[in-house]
């Protein structure tokens, strides 16, 4: 009961402090790798984003709706970053790290953004 | 505190000396000039208290080293901005000096004096971008100003020992600063912290 209860409170600030950008992403809590969920490969872009996933092609798994082994590696590497605890599935507390307004420097590789390439030349 | 691939920071005599400017055309209408430029110097200052580098405003725009400016959508940089909140701004590596803030936000120069429910506090987000500008990636320490996210109404202005020691490896000390006062300042409130959850 309290895990319900803490999980409703943190639920409360997230929307809350959700943005209108990803404020979808709260239909995937508790998501974890074997799920299959539409609005997932939105997800993925973030990861993709923001250094964590990294597309190889247009056909990869990056365009499916399925929580796979790289989401999952994905998830583990954004947990690790950011100092949340490690679990490797989308927990309230992750969610809501996602979800929240932020800066558009990637955390990881920031140098693969093309603002970088911009500087390198 | 981490950095951006291949460590690049300002090059120069020091004490270096770069100078900034905001966009006379890309701005925002609702908030005084004044008071950008403002928050903005304030957001600078905050980092040359603890490096030796000086911050001076430019009067001309396109020959200022830091070029801020506020931007909506596709800005031609590659990385268009999204609307209210998502993200709020992205800078660039040195020695790019290009900073930019999603003019779709509502920035606030004093949240005291801004009641909406999603206002950005403008010297948090300036101050974070600015770290980038120097040559600072994200940091893992939820508490520092290079922290990734930031919630609606919050204010993190005050760089933390995470954000110090990040950015005097690149370019020393500010012989004027002494970082054991801001270690004591953080351990005083880790102590009142968790004496506030024990009576909790």
């Amino acid at each position: 009961k309290d895990d319900d209860q803490h999980r409703q409170a943190l639920f409360r600030a997230t929307q809350y402090n959700s943005n209108y950008t990803w404020r979808s992403f709260h239909r995937l809590l508790d998501l974890e790798r074997g799920s299959r969920v539409d609005g997932l490969v939105g997800l993925k872009q973030y990861f993709v984003r923001f250094g964590y996933l990294i597309s190889t092609n247009s056909a990869d798994s990056v365009l499916s709706d399925a929580f796979d082994a790289r989401l999952e590696t994905a998830v583990l590497r954004y947990q690790a970053s950011l100092g949340l605890p490690v679990t490797g599935k989308l927990d309230a507390t992750t969610l809501s790290e996602v979800m929240a307004p932020r800066c558009g420097v990637p955390d990881l590789n920031p140098n693969r953004s093309r603002a970088a390439e911009t500087v390198q030349r | 505190f981490t950095y951006f691939t291949g460590k690049p920071r300002w090059a120069g005599r020091k004490p270096l000396t770069l100078t900034y400017a905001i966009s006379p055309e890309h701005t925002i209408k609702y908030v005084a000039t004044a008071d950008v430029a403002a928050t903005i110097r304030r957001a600078f200052d905050n980092w040359a208290r603890v490096i030796p580098v000086r911050f001076e405003e430019a009067t001309n725009y396109e020959s200022a080293d830091v070029k801020l400016g506020f931007y909506g959508g596709d800005h031609g940089d590659g990385e268009p901005f999204d609307g209210v909140l998502g993200i709020l701004g992205h800078a660039f590596s040195p020695e790019s000096g290009r900073l930019h803030l999603d003019a779709a936000e509502q920035w606030a120069v004093d949240l005291g004096k801004e009641s909406s429910e999603v206002a950005v506090d403008l010297e948090s987000v300036a101050t974070h971008e600015i770290g980038h500008v120097l040559g600072l990636g994200h940091s893992a320490v939820k508490e520092a100003v290079m922290y990734p996210s930031l919630s609606p109404r919050t204010k993190k202005v005050e760089l933390k020992v995470d954000d110090i020691e990040g950015v005097q490896a690149l370019y020393g000390s500010n012989p004027n600063f002494r970082l054991n006062q801001t270690v004591q300042s953080e351990t005083s409130s880790a102590i009142a912290l968790r004496d506030a959850i024990k009576k909790s």
